[in-house]
């Protein structure tokens, strides 16, 4: 564990805390997608099946139990919650996640290391993660309204990713036979979708002002 | 995870 990979996994654990705080503190989850909060729910499932039957650290473990737990938490309150879910903004996060689910399966299936149910999973929801965030941008640049903590978890998730490219490298450089291409490549493209995010994201912030997208 | 420690990140 290096610095990089713990500050990432903080950052994501993060993003994911400042969604329920938003939606427990306002009673609203105006500006979240919920197809993005359900791929990654789907991440999620797929990637840590390993809790069933590997045991890497009580760290890793509590880390995973707790993304699961928290995804699930927050599809709960998009859906059923009386009161939340009158704010969630039905008409506008219409992303058809199908076409990112079934190329990203046909992907897994194609190229992975190793052609067993529980990896063929694990490679899906790496590539699955990857592009996870694109409802949530294509959402927020409609309703052209973004509040703070929608932008900041949006940055906390691209940070996350990024520090984790930082990790990799100081990985590949100080352990022998690290290497792991469909995560490193997936990881590159998961961090790239934020560039065009991250450069509004820095002028609103640097000029005080609330962020917005261009159309 | 002797397969380069993939596994032990998130």
């Amino acid at each position: 564990m290096n610095l990089f990979r713990l500050t990432g996994d903080m950052m994501h654990l993060f993003s994911i805390l400042v969604i329920l705080l938003k939606i427990r503190a306002t009673k609203s989850c105006r500006g979240i997608s919920l197809k993005t909060q359900e791929l990654y729910a789907l991440v999620f499932v797929c990637r840590y099946l390993d809790l069933l039957y590997s045991f890497v650290s009580v760290y890793n473990s509590v880390m995973k139990v707790t993304f699961l737990a928290t995804a699930f938490s927050i599809i709960r309150y998009m859906r059923y919650d009386k009161v939340v879910r009158q704010t969630y903004d039905r008409e506008q996060d219409t992303f058809r996640y199908g076409f990112l689910v079934a190329p990203c399966f046909v992907l897994a299936l194609l190229i992975n290391h190793k052609f067993t149910l529980t990896e063929v999973l694990w490679t899906f929801s790496i590539y699955l993660e990857a592009v996870a965030i694109l409802p949530q941008l294509v959402l927020m640049q409609r309703t052209q309204n973004i509040d703070n903590l929608t932008a900041h978890y949006v940055a906390l998730l691209g940070g996350y990713r990024a520090l984790y490219i930082v990790n990799w490298v100081y990985r590949y450089f100080t352990e022998r036979h690290y290497k792991q291409w469909i995560v490193w490549i997936s990881g590159l493209i998961q961090t790239a979708i934020y560039a065009d995010f991250f450069y509004f994201y820095t002028i609103a912030w640097k000029s005080n002002k609330r962020l917005q997208l261009p159309a | 995870l002797s397969k380069s420690g993939r596994k032990d990140e998130l």
